[in-house]
């Protein structure tokens, strides 16, 4: 997945994504694709969870998919959610879950709850970097207000890391590719260098849902493993998910 | 450091959404809080079962190509199901809505939502 928060020179905060599923889950020759990739595209929907007829919250799902991976809380804040792979992974969180202790979150609960009942972006970022996890992840959150975004780092007991923006050092954008800030990407899957270098040539005065919809159209930002798009706007909870598709040559990963 | 063979230079113009990257738009279903839990996906399941049905056989054929004396799948539709009575409310009862809307057994439905704690190693 690729996941960005940025902040234009006005103050104005967005949030996008690519959804990317399906690494070695099955690769169809005939067609050059991952099989679940292609078969999970038309279970995307986009979902209005609604109290008393008023949203609550926006989110981009899976049929079938109880938690939450993309989300806005109108007015409020954005939250996506990537895949951190370790050794340390949720295998053992499950196993220990197995075994009785279950004082950890699921990862998806974890998000379905924060955006259900999280009040501020402050208050988000709290729950999203103290609880309790069974597997490891990085959260990408948005906020409304100028400075207002971050990733968070996550092992399963602790927040590793939390990078903010911070517009007065320069940093009008965070990003996430799956792996740590402070490590080089896998040499074979490195999104982050060109999804950097395409935000740098658009620039902070040009940055907008479109341009950040022409990044992540760039391979090998998109990708086979591209599911969806997701565009978010924290005012009035604004979201718009494409599903997407990488024609050959393109990037397995 | 050699280039990367599938990169290309940074795309402009692309939005709004259209030619061989876009695949089509995605539909909106309201998801009422206020219908007990085990409900409240029955809409959206009624509309996307078959979709649904399809990823998750896929996955099915996917671990009977690894175990194919089908063990794995045997023991997610029978065992795995457990699990859902030590889920927090209401997504236990979520869950179980979704599988009766859906008319697939619970454990699969199950599976399909810690997918992502399986898959961090």
């Amino acid at each position: 997945c690729t996941s960005i928060v940025a902040e234009d020179s006005t103050g104005k905060l967005y949030h996008a994504r690519n959804l990317d599923f399906g690494l070695f889950l099955g690769w169809d020759v005939k067609n050059n694709s991952w099989t679940v990739t292609r078969e999970l595209k038309p279970t995307v929907v986009n979902l209005d969870f609604q109290r008393n007829n008023k949203t609550v919250f926006r989110s981009t799902n899976f049929a079938g998919y109880i938690g939450m991976v993309s989300g806005v809380k109108p007015d409020l804040f954005t939250l996506t959610m990537n895949e951190r792979f370790s050794l340390d992974g949720g295998y053992i969180g499950i196993f220990e879950w197995f075994l009785g202790r279950r004082d950890g979150m699921w990862m998806g609960f974890l998000t379905r709850s924060v955006l259900e009942n999280a009040t501020s972006y402050q208050d988000a970022k709290d729950k999203l970097a103290k609880t309790r996890l069974l597997a490891p992840a990085y959260f990408i959150l948005g906020g409304k207000n100028s400075g207002e975004g971050c990733v968070i780092t996550r092992s399963r007991t602790a927040a590793l890391d939390i990078w903010d923006l911070d517009i007065k050092k320069g940093t009008w954008y965070v990003i996430e590719t799956n792996y740590d800030r402070w490590k080089p990407p896998l040499v074979l899957d490195n999104r982050r260098t060109p999804a950097m270098k395409c935000l740098n040539q658009t620039s902070q005065e040009n940055i907008s849902l479109p341009t950040i919809y022409d990044v992540l159209s760039t391979k090998p930002v998109l990708n086979k493993l591209t599911v969806c798009t997701t565009l978010m706007e924290v005012d009035k909870g604004h979201t718009e998910t494409y599903l997407r598709e990488c024609p050959d040559p393109c990037s397995p990963w | 450091v050699a280039p990367d063979p599938y990169g290309e230079d940074c795309r402009s113009k692309m939005y709004p959404p259209s030619g061989p990257t876009f695949k089509g738009n995605v539909p909106t279903y309201i998801i009422n809080l206020d219908l007990p839990p085990s409900k409240r996906w029955d809409e959206l399941i009624r509309a996307k079962k078959t979709e649904l049905k399809a990823v998750i056989q896929n996955i099915k054929d996917i671990a009977n190509t690894f175990f194919p004396s089908g063990k794995i799948v045997d023991i997610v539709d029978h065992k795995i199901s457990h699990l859902t009575d030590t889920l927090p409310y209401p997504f236990n009862e979520e869950l179980q809505g979704i599988a009766n809307s859906s008319g697939i057994p619970l454990g699969e439905i199950v599976i399909f939502n810690i997918f992502y704690e399986i898959f961090t190693v």
